[in-house]
């Protein structure tokens, strides 16, 4: 699964996630990465997400979504938002992986419980980064 | 708005160290480094957070390292079945597509979606028959092969289960 999220210079932000889903997959198995609120959220008001792991964890917990909300009903902030969904309440339910995340301020939030996660990230006047370990 | 962001993933899951050679890694933050250009050449050009996502998914759809696109894992009858999805925060506007096949970029089929169709989310041969519609270039099954995940698909296929691409873990 691939995944990308931006804050335009205009204030916008979106969200794309990609995916061939899961190795020896049967019976028309659709995991996160094409459902809206599960893998994939936008929202001006609080930030955009994709998600990748394990998308049936994705699914249940309907987890882009669940950031958005944490920060629209709760006041919590991106980076408070992300860690509880991905490190509490995704890790008590066994699902592992991660997501990426930028909010509306333009902060970056990438929070995951595997054990690796490729991933990058850049933002106006700073260097690009690169990482695939904690 | 006088700054711009960006994040991406190529995914998750045990990437063990163990499971990657020096190179393997180098080459592997290459191609993040890549996206991540391309989708900030976007953004610093004044264009839209849509088209940022859109250009730095599509990048990664089309190297094999990662699964999507390209290097998608294969399906229990060897085949490779692809669903992506795309959202505007402006808007809240969205498009999606599940179990696509032959398509190059899955992504962009999403944003048509979005875009030029009154839906969604299309999936199966319906998504298919859309990106016919839309004359979406319909690759052979070869420009998706690749031994590494054959192998992968035999893996699985011999412990009779399901998996994610780049870890042991099975469901």
């Amino acid at each position: 699964t691939v995944g990308a999220v931006a804050l335009d210079l205009r204030g916008n932000l979106a969200a794309a996630t990609s995916t061939g889903g899961l190795t020896n997959k049967r019976y028309g198995r659709v995991g996160d990465s094409s459902v809206i609120g599960a893998g994939t959220y936008a929202n001006n008001a609080t930030c955009a997400v994709s998600c990748t792991g394990y998308g049936e964890y994705f699914l249940r917990g309907v987890v882009a979504y669940d950031v958005s909300c944490l920060m629209e009903y709760q006041g919590l902030s991106l980076a408070e938002a992300a860690d509880r969904v991905i490190n509490h309440k995704q890790a008590a339910m066994g699902g592992d992986g991660g997501l990426i995340a930028v909010g509306h301020k333009g902060e970056i939030a990438l929070p995951f419980n595997s054990e690796g996660m490729y991933r990058g990230w850049v933002r106006k006047g700073e260097k690009a980064v690169v990482a695939i370990y904690r | 708005m006088s700054t711009y962001s960006l994040a991406i993933h190529g995914g998750a899951g045990t990437i063990l160290r163990s499971e990657m050679t020096e190179e393997q890694e180098a080459s592997h933050r290459r191609a993040l480094q890549q996206a991540l250009a391309a989708g900030e050449q976007a953004l610093a050009a004044g264009g839209s957070a849509l088209t940022a996502v859109e250009t730095a998914v599509k990048s990664l759809e089309d190297c094999e390292y990662f699964n999507a696109g390209r290097g998608s894992v294969f399906t229990h009858d060897g085949r490779n079945e692809m669903d992506a999805s795309i959202m505007c925060g402006a808007t809240l506007n969205a498009g999606a597509v599940a179990m696509v096949e032959g398509v190059k970029n899955p992504i962009s089929l999403s944003r048509m979606v979005m875009e030029r169709s009154d839906h969604v989310f299309l999936c199966g041969p319906g998504a298919q028959e859309f990106a016919r519609d839309l004359e979406v270039p319909i690759l052979e099954p070869d420009y998706f092969f690749s031994d590494f995940r054959y192998q992968q698909l035999e893996e699985a296929r011999a412990k009779n289960r399901v998996q994610l691409d780049h870890s042991d873990k099975f469901g």
